[in-house]
């Protein structure tokens, strides 16, 4: 799966995922990634999500909708992220990951699996990491 | 308020061979979406270029290097959402495209609907002339190697998809 969230200069958040699926998935098998809230969620008045990991875990606690509930209740960006993260893997046993952005340009890029690839451009900076922690950095 | 656009490529496990490449496939699409923010671009046009580039890296399970369902084919999904109106549109088991996040674009500026499916999607791509590429362009060695490993009896698709836990 891939994705992305991004917000401009007028302070409009997006998202957009896109995905394969499962390896190996029955045919006609449809995961998270369409549908409105678990592959994907943005409202300017919260923030923008982009999930990736087990879709059917995903969907059962509509991941990127749950995590802007978590910020609407006044959580920050990585509060709220490893917050959903963690209520999904307790409820239903899922790993996962998930960028997240609010209006203001705070943005997370969180997960529970072993790895996520992710990279962040802003202010002429990127950053990008693999394993939980890493943030390196270079001039864009 | 500083513009920003952060991507991502799947959770789960990278194999030690590809790790370097999938760093440098998701700076590549961040980089992309960051180049349309400073020139004036709306967020859902970052979003959607940077998504795009990732489609087309092979290293990642979508677009070209999804992953191949139990038949040995490519279905993929794909959603985009607009934070200003609440906007959405999505394609669901699409083959013989090679971005369905441009596909899902149109979706939410041409239909009234939230999600198209399959044929449905298909014939909606037609009809606006997305062309349709070769099933066999979007599929690579590696994806076709993970297929045939998880087809024995005893696999565990999702296991060897998502690894362990981080």
């Amino acid at each position: 799966t891939v994705g992305a969230v991004a917000v401009d200069r007028e302070g409009n958040v997006a998202c957009a995922t896109s995905t394969g699926g499962m390896l190996n998935k029955m045919e006609g098998r449809v995961g998270d990634t369409p549908c409105i809230g678990s592959g994907g969620y943005a409202d300017n008045q919260s923030g923008a999500v982009s999930t990736t990991g087990v879709g059917e875990a995903i969907m059962k606690v509509t991941l990127a909708r749950l995590i802007l509930f978590h910020m609407e209740q006044g959580q920050s960006v990585e509060a709220a992220s490893d917050l959903g993260l963690a209520h999904m893997k307790s409820r239903v046993g899922g790993l996962g990951g998930v960028v997240t952005v609010d209006p203001q340009g705070r943005w997370a890029a969180r997960f529970n699996s072993l790895q996520m690839a992710w990279a962040a451009g802003q202010n002429g900076t990127l950053h990008y990491g693999l394993y939980a922690g890493e943030d390196f950095t270079q001039s864009m | 308020m500083l513009p920003v656009v952060v991507v991502h490529g799947g959770a789960g496990h990278v194999p030690r061979t590809r790790a370097e490449q999938s760093l440098s496939g998701v700076c590549s699409a961040a980089r992309g979406g960051y180049a349309v923010l400073r020139g004036g671009g709306s967020s859902m046009d970052a979003v959607v270029e940077a998504v795009r580039i990732l489609e087309n890296d092979p290293h990642f399970n979508a677009g070209c290097g999804s992953v191949l369902n139990v038949r040995g084919d490519v279905e993929m999904d794909a959603i985009v959402m607009d934070g200003r109106t609440l906007s959405s549109g999505a394609v669901s088991a699409v083959r013989n495209i090679a971005n369905p996040v441009q596909l899902a674009r149109l979706v939410m500026d041409k239909t009234s609907h939230a999600c198209l499916t399959a044929g449905g999607a298909q014939q909606f791509a037609r009809s606006l002339g997305v062309p349709e590429v070769p099933q066999e362009s979007l599929i690579t060695e590696y994806s076709r190697m993970r297929w045939k490993k998880n087809l024995a009896p005893d696999a565990n698709p999702v296991e060897c998809q998502m690894g362990k836990m981080g």
